[in-house]
């Protein structure tokens, strides 16, 4: 099984 | 002052109707440039950047930078007031609290003008850093709807697997399983019907149908969809809007335990 990832960490916030 | 036209107000719409499933307010960064709007949705899986060139609209103005708060559903109630074939105008005023959405029809025998009161969002702005992907795949965005669609009866994950020969959707439940195979198109009459695939490195990578299934609301606006898929990274899922600019879709895969 598989867990869902997350965007936080692959974007820079400005 | 701010202010752009569009002839053709369906466009807004259909933009509309490609984000508001995954999100519920989001800031329209109005520029000399264009229109941007970037969120992520609350759950921090998927991210919307459209990109609406100024260069696109029939007349455009934008004297100051302009950050406008919006909640989706109340603009939603708003456009659904206009015709397809009205020409639409939005104006706003410098450091405004509202926004007005003025809808002429074309024979300009019916005017009808929407004040909308704009919303405080403290919203961060993201750098997306340029990613070089291993797989680049175009394909008729009708038929990634339907594959997303289809494949979403059997699971709530959809595998993407990319090589050079193809790409292959693929889910798995209790019903049993399903695999899709597109192969890349040898000839076709017409560029949007086609299937290409450009590949550096295989990839395979799993995502939950659900975020798919909102991406494709944006269907009307394009005939091709474009998906970038590097290992560990992101997904892209990029429609073009004719001559504005974009929308991409970033989702997070989902991770082997």
């Amino acid at each position: 099984s598989c867990t869902q990832g997350r965007l936080d960490g692959f974007f820079k916030v400005l | 002052m701010f202010e752009a036209r569009l002839v053709q107000c369906s466009m807004l719409k259909k933009v509309l109707e490609a984000i508001k499933e995954l999100l519920n307010e989001a800031t329209f960064d109005c520029s000399d440039a264009g229109i941007q709007l970037q969120a992520m949705d609350n759950s921090h899986v998927s991210l919307v950047s459209l990109n609406l060139r100024s260069d696109g609209f029939d007349k455009y103005r934008c004297d100051r930078n302009l950050s406008m708060g919006i909640n989706l559903a109340s603009m939603t109630k708003i456009m659904k007031c206009a015709g397809n074939d009205d020409v639409l105008t939005i104006k706003a005023q410098d450091n405004a609290d509202n926004v007005m959405f003025m809808f002429e029809s074309q024979n300009q025998e019916k005017v009808s003008d929407y004040d909308m009161k704009l919303i405080n969002l403290d919203q961060e702005h993201l750098g997306i850093p340029e990613t070089d992907y291993s797989c680049i795949i175009k394909m008729p965005s009708g038929e990634f709807a339907r594959i997303c669609r289809d494949l979403s009866q059997f699971g709530e994950s959809v595998v993407i697997s990319c090589t050079k020969e193809g790409v292959k959707f693929s889910a798995a439940g209790d019903v049993g399983a399903a695999n899709i195979k597109l192969a890349q198109t040898a000839n076709v009459d017409k560029e949007e019907e086609a299937v290409t695939i450009e590949m550096q490195e295989p990839v395979t990578l799993t995502f939950a149908c659900r975020y798919l299934n909102s991406f494709t609301k944006a269907t009307a606006l394009s005939p091709q969809v474009q998906l970038s898929m590097s290992a560990d990274v992101p997904l892209v899922v990029e429609y073009k809007i004719g001559d504005f600019g974009h929308i991409r879709y970033y989702l997070a895969p989902k991770i082997e335990e």
